[in-house]
């Protein structure tokens, strides 16, 4: 465990919770697509099945049942909430989200740590989530504004996988960790998001609201 | 660098 290791679990943790105190406080879940939820959904029970397989972690497991709950219980207000769901902004959510399922199975199904049910599930999650923001970037980019807590959701949502970055170049040189899926698909993730910094970081040095060209 | 550190990572 290192700095950027849990300073990056922390913020991943921070951009569901933001994201949930804007959904309970304002009962509203405009500009957020669920289709990007949908998959957050898939990626965390792919990943996680682990926890009926691996040996509880203090730290690990904890965090994992916090992702399954939330990431859950996310898509039911979305879905479900009768205020909610009536703030969903349906119509500009349109990526075909279920084109991102099919090429990311092959992937992992040819690129894998091992050839077994768990890790093929595994490397299947990892690269799911690294396209799993695009549905969100696309709803973003046809918002006419986009609201603070949102823009910070999916700042802190883009920062985490950036300090796990950090993490894994700590780790090559602390402990010589090489884990190239995990690089790439995270380096991938974190460079569809380079816009969005982009933008959100000009939008806050300037005290504008945020918006995508 | 061993398999079972392969996914001390979330």
């Amino acid at each position: 465990m290192n700095a950027f290791r849990l300073l990056a679990d922390l913020t991943h943790l921070l951009s569901i919770i933001i994201l949930l105190v804007k959904i309970r406080t304002t009962k509203s879940c405009a500009g957020i697509s669920l289709k990007t939820q949908d998959l957050y959904v898939l990626v965390f029970i792919s990943r996680y099945l682990d926890l009926f397989t691996r040996p509880l972690s203090l730290y690990n497991t904890p965090f994992k049942l916090v992702f399954l709950a939330t990431s859950i219980t996310i898509v039911y207000y979305m879905r479900y909430h009768k205020v909610v769901k009536q703030t969903y902004n349906k119509d500009s959510d349109t990526f075909k989200h279920y084109f991102l399922i099919l090429p990311c199975a092959v992937l992992a199904f040819f690129i894998n740590p091992k050839f077994t049910f768990i890790e093929v599930l595994w490397s299947f999650s990892i690269y799911l989530e690294a396209v799993a923001i695009l549905p969100q970037l696309v709803l973003l980019q046809s918002s006419s504004n986009i609201d603070n807590l949102t823009g910070n959701y999916v700042f802190m949502l883009g920062a985490y996988r950036a300090l796990y970055l950090l993490n894994w170049i700590y780790r090559f040189f602390a402990e010589d960790v090489v884990r190239w899926i995990p690089w790439i698909a995270g380096l991938v993730q974190t460079a569809l998001y380079a816009d969005f910094f982009y933008y959100y970081i000009k939008s806050w040095r300037n005290n504008e609201r945020l918006k995508l060209p | 660098v061993g398999e079972k550190k392969f996914h001390d990572e979330l």
